[in-house]
């Protein structure tokens, strides 16, 4: 440019003169190609059943991802990561499929697609669960609920399926309680699964009789109200495949 | 930072803002309702070239001590980005999740010459 003194469409890249609209059109391909590249995507996500908004809410209102302003739009919270490796907070939601086997409560289902190339290290993991409040009369002892948290294996079978934790949860008042399965999401991601299966059952005691078990507190299954769809909150940093890495070499 | 304006010659920042609506993302983009895809054009004539505070590194005082020294170099200086901030995004990545993360050094706060 500087030598015909005239200047050209781009000093550094040599692109001839375009005109406004083409080139416009040009500069936001590239930008959507860096931002798909930026957010490891090879194509743009194919969304046909989005989220009911109020568990997207309340979903952001758990990543402290911001707020909800008055026309619906969403003000994100600028927070930095000091880390110069991109971190991912990600909320996934349970698809549910009723059990056939009576009395059991519907199995929670989420689905995780990995990138090639990458091995995910998960820094935190929980699963939130909506518990209503006991409507038992107030005399009582403080109804409680006890809840297990079971890794389901394959198949529609009880059998088979691992108990990963049990928490006793003090239900005066409705609420949303978390279950940690930092270790358990870890190892599922590391056999590279896709679909992880959690079984929930959840009896309130110490309200009906000896160990009665009078009604099922947790909000599960699709009686429940969409706000209070169970969901995971995952905290996940990309690593660099340590096979990938030798392949490159 | 130079803000470029419609005739460009100096080394300057151009904004430009595309709104995620105006390209059909923003049924997979929750939040940001856009993104400032700004860049860096314009020339790096010799005066401006390496100048400290514009685009200070080892390699621009490199550069303008050969240039003190009249040591004509055939070296060319270039319009980059001297400042970035990231781009703070929560997206569906599929149907059921939604992902927030930063990615950094997305967006070009100034530019300067090389």
């Amino acid at each position: 440019a500087t030598t015909t003194g005239t200047t050209s469409g781009c000093a550094s890249c040599g692109i001839p003169p375009m005109e406004k609209d083409s080139e416009q059109r040009l500069l936001v391909e590239i930008a959507k190609q860096q931002i798909l590249n930026k957010l490891h995507l090879k194509e743009r996500p194919n969304i046909t059943s989005t989220v009911p908004s109020a568990a997207l809410i309340t979903a952001l209102r758990k990543l402290h991802a911001g707020r909800v302003r008055p026309d619906g739009t969403i003000e994100l919270e600028m927070k930095i990561n000091d880390t110069k490796d991109q971190g991912y907070e990600i909320v996934s939601f349970a698809e549910m499929d009723e059990m056939d086997t009576t009395g059991a409560q519907p199995r929670l289902t989420f689905q995780f697609l990995q990138e090639q190339g990458h091995s995910i290290q998960v820094l935190q993991s929980a699963l939130w669960l909506y518990v209503r409040s006991s409507d038992a009369p107030n005399s009582g002892p403080r109804p409680t609920v006890t809840a297990h948290i079971y890794l389901s294996g394959p198949g529609e079978s009880c059998s088979n399926r691992t108990l990963l934790l049990e928490k006793i949860l003090d239900v005066q008042k409705s609420n949303w309680y978390t279950f940690p399965i930092t270790r358990t999401l870890q190892a599922f991601m590391d056999g590279g699964q896709r679909l992880l299966q959690l079984e929930v059952t959840c009896a309130e005691t110490g309200v009906a009789g000896e160990n009665g078990v009078s009604q099922n507190l947790c909000e599960l299954g699709k009686t429940m109200d969409m706000a209070h769809q169970p969901f995971m909150v995952v905290q996940v940093r990309l690593r660099e495949d340590p096979k990938h890495i030798l392949q490159k070499r | 930072s130079l803000q470029c304006g419609d005739d460009v010659t100096v080394c300057c920042k151009k904004d430009f803002y595309v709104k995620f609506k105006d390209i059909q993302w923003q049924d997979w983009i929750i939040a940001p309702e856009g993104y400032h895809m700004n860049y860096c054009m314009g020339q790096c004539p010799q005066a401006l070239a390496g100048s400290p505070g514009i685009a200070s590194s080892f390699h621009a005082t490199v550069f303008s001590q050969l240039k003190a020294n009249g040591i004509n170099t055939a070296v060319s200086s270039c319009c980059v980005p001297i400042q970035r901030r990231p781009l703070s995004m929560v997206y569906f990545n599929s149907q059921h999740s939604i992902v927030k993360t930063d990615v950094p050094d997305m967006i070009v706060e100034s530019c300067g010459c090389t």
